[in-house]
């Protein structure tokens, strides 16, 4: 249900052109729960960028849920991503003048839900262990990990088919994290959502159905 | 050389005050490498921050280098940090205008330092595993662990006494965290600066000269 024929992404400076991916074949299918590991720099948050049609590729094919991304213009991008695709962001994104929960609701007012959005927000939030007394708090006034938190719970809120998870757990102590990756789990398990993860963490290979390893911006073989 | 007494902080919220810290005790030796450990929102950023003199402390003790944070001005402060204190922010904190070799120039320019500035920061870039060709991209045109290695460089470009570091591997694969932990642990072996490290990853254990943990805003016996 995603894939990508020979992506290429360059990113051009002044200096000289970054090759961030070379020529990347992959195939996900629908339900997998798989990891994309490597070492800094490799072009992990670039590939699933341009699979959360974030980013379009230099050159290449990419295909979500029988789409061409390629070939939409940006609104179809953004229709995209915000019915289908749940985004964990490596640095979290979240939005510092609104609170936690006005956080979280976002992605369900920008999808026109009308009802129902704050109880729904508290429920997603309750359920990656933020705490009410954190519920009126702007994103400077929590820790990383609190933050991080909040970052997964905005990525489910809207249910969507497809989570892509850049490093969710990078700022979280071993219990919070296994918190996290037994709900991701979960979701992939019985909700059959199909779940993309960049992690640096070999523990996480036991939750995954297989996982894929980029260097230097290319599929190791 | 770094001592706590009974320190407490009170983040005062409209929605009701959140105790970071209560009553923390504490003391570092110079030269000790000492890691602090604990869920997420236990308090250990707060903590760090207070010991870098960012942030002062609501009620009680703080002690570094035979100064009271407490009773110093800003401008002392701020003296303070500049000329003993390297710190490295958990989310990184570069000045997103500048390039990374600017970036890491900076502190040796705050401190006064006219000659050979660009040399030392390119050598400090080069020892966390930063490649030329990247010197001059900013930060928002390089990875997540990238921009990890450059925050661990400008820390490190003053030599500092004292290193305060909030999760310096988080963002980094195995071997590229690894060699950071070398480098670290030989500042702190061979050249005696005194490192404390916030972590998550128990692996970082082998490297510390102990562990305190931190629970709900208190060092846990
Ligand atoms: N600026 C702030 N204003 C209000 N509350 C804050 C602020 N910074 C932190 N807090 C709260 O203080 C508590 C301790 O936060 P701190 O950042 O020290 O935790 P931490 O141990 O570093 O967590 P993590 O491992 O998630 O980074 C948390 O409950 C957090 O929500
Ligand atoms: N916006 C950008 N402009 C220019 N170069 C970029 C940009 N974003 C990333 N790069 C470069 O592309 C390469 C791949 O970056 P990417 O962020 O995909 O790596 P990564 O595998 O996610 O690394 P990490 O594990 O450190 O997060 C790196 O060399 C990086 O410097
Ligand atoms: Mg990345
Ligand atoms: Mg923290």
């Amino acid at each position: 249900v995603i894939s990508f024929e020979n992506v290429t992404k360059v990113y051009p400076l002044p200096a000289g052109d970054v090759v961030a991916l070379a020529g990347v074949d992959l195939a996900i299918e629908e339900g997998e729960f798989v990891l994309i590991m490597g070492p800094s720099g490799s072009g992990k948050s670039t590939l699933l960028n341009i699979m959360g049609s974030l980013d379009v590729p230099t050159s290449g094919e990419v295909m979500i849920a029988e789409k061409r991304i390629g070939g939409m213009d940006d609104d179809d991008l953004t229709l995209l991503r915000r019915d289908h695709i749940g985004f964990v962001f490596q640095q979290f994104n979240l939005i510092p003048l609104l609170s936690v929960v006005e956080n979280v609701e976002y992605p369900l007012i920008l999808k026109g839900r009308q009802n129902g959005t704050r109880e729904r927000a508290e429920e997603v939030l309750q359920a990656v262990g933020i705490e009410k007394t954190h519920f009126t708090h702007k994103p400077g006034e929590l820790s990383g990990g609190q933050q991080q938190r909040v970052a997964i719970a905005r990525a489910l809120v809207n249910d969507p088919a497809f989570l892509l998870c850049d490093e969710p757990t990078g700022n979280l102590d071993s219990k919070t994290g296994t918190a996290i990756m037994t709900l991701l789990d979960r979701m992939n398990r019985e909700e059959g959502k199909t779940v993309v993860m960049v992690t640096h963490d070999p523990r996480m290979t036991e939750y995954a159905d297989r996982t894929i390893r980029l260097v230097d911006g290319r599929v190791e073989e």
